[in-house]
């Protein structure tokens, strides 16, 4: 593995995302994922729509919350291609499923990986290389706090409450860290980006990864 | 001024900064994560926890790579 990686160096990674007063964080990890995925395989970077993810995903519970693995579940059996953003934007608010026809669409996702890398973050870095950023799960609550800088205390494992995208890593320093897409704006954190050390699931980063297939 | 409002966000906001100095006594190399004001100051932490944290877990199955360092038979 490369002693540091970063999908945003390929151009493949959408700018950081407000999701605003609605807790819609698991839509845009696994959208996140989608976006970046699609450019991987060559396709022209393009933003899709996190509210179609919101409204339609109808095991989840739109800006009241949501798992990232019950949204890709959602997308796989249901064939339903996402959307550009530009075509359903973003609200910050639950509404009605809006449908479209599927040569409307962008993308739909042919199938997704949901493992627990808790001790193996070291394959979890091999996962990212080969598959592309990864939507994950995390501990976020001290997070309202973080200004920037590597995060190596102040939350848990097996607590999680937040969804993120993670888009690279860098252990050529003292302190080895993961780079990780936030949508909580750029005045948030590193212009919107959280690091978080690797090696000791850090909260919870390592608890549930998915990957996700095109 | 001297609304209920203003008192709420004042309390949040007086109760963020003890938190940072808290958070900030572990901060002991200069790579180090900060905590200070930000947006989300003025929020209290159960407002914090229900507008922006809205994700929920389903257990993973354990990467097949683990080496336990067991052997049977």
């Amino acid at each position: 593995l490369p002693a540091k990686f970063d999908w945003r160096d390929k151009a493949v990674v959408a700018p950081v995302q407000n999701q605003q007063a609605c807790g819609s964080c698991w839509a845009f990890s696994v959208v996140g994922a989608v976006q970046s995925v699609h450019a991987i395989d060559g396709s022209q970077l393009v933003e899709l729509s996190v509210q179609q993810v919101v409204d339609c995903s109808f095991q989840n519970e739109g800006c009241n919350g949501g798992s990232p693995v019950q949204a890709l579940k959602w997308l796989k059996q249901s064939k339903m291609k996402l959307v550009p953003q530009s075509e359903y934007p973003y609200k910050a608010k639950t509404g009605i499923c809006h449908f479209f026809s599927q040569s409307h669409g962008v993308v739909a996702v042919k199938n997704f990986t949901a493992y627990d890398f808790s001790g193996q973050e070291e394959a979890m870095m091999g996962h990212l290389v080969e598959h592309g950023p990864l939507a994950a799960i995390v501990d976020a609550v001290s997070w309202q706090d973080y200004l920037g800088g590597i995060i190596q205390h102040h939350c848990s494992s097996q607590r999680s409450n937040h969804a993120v995208l993670v888009v690279g890593y860098n252990t050529t320093g003292d302190i080895p860290y993961w780079i990780v897409q936030n949508s909580w704006g750029t005045t948030w954190g590193n212009e919107g980006y959280v690091y978080i050390k690797i090696g000791s699931n850090v909260c919870g980063i390592a608890d549930s990864v998915a990957a996700v297939f095109l | 001024a001297n609304s209920e409002e203003f008192d709420l966000r004042h309390l949040c906001f007086q109760n963020a900064t003890k938190r940072h100095a808290y958070l900030n006594s572990f901060s002991t190399v200069a790579q180090s994560a900060k905590y200070g004001i930000n947006q989300f100051s003025d929020f209290s932490q159960e407002e914090f926890r229900d507008l922006y944290l809205g994700a929920s877990a389903d257990r993973a199955l354990l990467f097949p790579g683990l080496k336990t360092g067991k052997t049977e038979g």
